[in-house]
């Protein structure tokens, strides 16, 4: 029958004149990869919970977004991972938050669903239970870009979030 | 943050969703990706939802589970439920997008920001086609 996936890379203060041309066919390329690791598991008849799962795995990976490698820092300059995942059949879903050391955060969020009895595990515990489960692990520097430390750096020198009140929490 | 929505051929949908949250986060903060039904939400039939923006107000509008409610409880369609829900999100002062399906795999793209990184693809559309601004 029909198939269809939608995907996201974040959403921002985005300016056409930010991008370099470079940076802009860098961004769709990314898109463009994860649509195409979704859209090869729907081709094949595949579950879209293992599409979406296959194609956020491929946005993670790519430091350009924000999520699993490149992520932002928080103010300590750690990267603490969130992600979660719902089943539209059966209504079950899984997440994680404040996850330092799984190298794809939305499969610690599906091993939730389906291995544990919960939704919503965080922090060291989660970080515990992926261990638990054989999820792949990562040293948290894994995670971290120069481009986004100097964003960091950024936020640091001039606090906008803190001026911006719909930023105000960070 | 990032996140995708689809249906597959046996016509169930499914959302995910995944961020690094935002720069300078303290106390151990999150926003609406971890949480069902604020960040990600999905039911057969109806809609599957991933959101990306200022968190906190994605929480308290209960944003993925609203677009899936107007679709269900007021017959409206995807595109309308995603933009009626970024409206609100706005109107308490809050900013960002969200991407969304309907039951059929209808693809609907809301945002009140400057740009989305965002893309589409399925069986009747088979070239992927992506957008930013």
């Amino acid at each position: 029958g029909p198939w269809s996936l939608a995907i996201h890379g974040g959403a921002g203060v985005i300016k056409r004149g930010d991008l370099t041309p470079e940076k802009e066919a860098a961004y769709r390329a990314g898109l463009d990869a994860a649509m195409a690791a979704g859209a090869k598991v729907l081709k094949a008849g595949g579950s879209s919970l293992d599409a979406v799962e296959a194609t956020v795995r491929v946005l993670e990976d790519n430091p350009l977004f924000n999520a699993g490698k490149g992520a932002v820092f928080t103010a300590e300059g750690k990267n603490e991972l969130d992600a979660s995942i719902m089943d539209g059949k059966t209504l079950k879903a899984g997440a994680v938050a404040g996850v330092t050391r799984t190298k794809n955060p939305i499969s610690l969020a599906r091993a939730v669903m389906e291995q544990s009895p919960h939704v919503l595990l965080a922090r060291d515990g989660a970080d515990q239970f992926s261990k638990e489960k054989g999820l792949e692990q990562v040293d948290p520097s894994y995670f971290r870009t120069e481009e986004r430390w100097k964003q960091l750096e950024t936020w640091r020198k001039n606090h906008q979030a803190a001026l911006d009140p719909t930023h105000l929490f960070g | 943050t990032v996140g995708a929505v689809a249906l597959d051929q046996a016509g169930h949908v499914a959302a995910a969703t995944s961020t690094g949250g935002m720069t300078g986060k303290r106390w151990g903060r999150i926003g609406d990706s971890p949480i069902i039904g604020a960040g990600t939400y999905a039911r057969d039939g109806v809609c599957a939802v991933s959101a990306t923006g200022s968190g906190e107000y994605f929480i308290r509008e209960t944003a993925a589970r609203q677009v899936c409610d107007r679709i269900a409880w007021k017959g409206q369609g995807v595109q309308q439920a995603g933009d009626d829900t970024i409206k609100s999100i706005g109107a308490i002062g809050g900013d960002g997008g969200l991407i969304a399906i309907d039951g059929q795999g209808r693809a609907a793209f809301s945002m009140n920001d400057l740009g989305m990184y965002r893309g589409a693809v399925s069986s009747a559309h088979p070239v992927a086609r992506t957008a930013i601004f």
